[in-house]
């Protein structure tokens, strides 16, 4: 089945750091994502906590139930099982990493209840 | 090659608030 995952999870994208410097995106740390928050006038980094992991609309697919930043806001989102998230500490997880790892050859962990994942938000928010 | 902007990598999880 096709798979509408965006390119930039295959092994070996390029990614661009806040302060221009270029990495794999296997080789991301989480000090690559809160520091390139920190440089970002627009965006800052939440912490979201993996809540509930459910069945989704569709064979493939899972809806993730976060608890948002200190406010502890409930998020929902719907993605597909290989969707990698990026938890605090860890690096890549997704609900199946046997497919994340066969589909985008990324090492990934197994996204569990009580993971810590990087997500962004606006800073003007308030 | 393709760079990808490393804001593409994570989601966007903005909690509604009312202001």
């Amino acid at each position: 089945s096709p798979v509408a995952l965006p390119p930039f999870f295959m092994r070996g994208s390029i990614i661009q750091l806040a302060d221009g410097e270029l990495k794999r995106v296997e080789d991301l740390k989480t000090e690559d994502f809160i520091q390139s928050a920190e440089i970002s006038s627009e965006l800052k980094i939440d912490s979201s906590t993996v809540e509930r992991i459910d069945s989704g609309q569709s064979p493939n697919a899972v809806v993730i139930q976060f608890s948002v930043g200190e406010l502890k806001a409930q998020v929902c989102v719907e993605v597909l099982v290989e969707y990698p998230f990026f938890v605090f500490g860890q690096g890549w997880s997704s609900c199946c990493p046997d497919r994340t790892t066969q589909l985008f050859e990324l090492s990934c962990a197994k996204l569990c209840v009580g993971d810590v994942c990087v997500s962004l938000t606006l800073r003007g928010l308030r | 090659v393709p760079v990808f902007p490393w804001h593409s990598l994570v989601p966007f999880l903005a909690p509604t608030q009312s202001d």
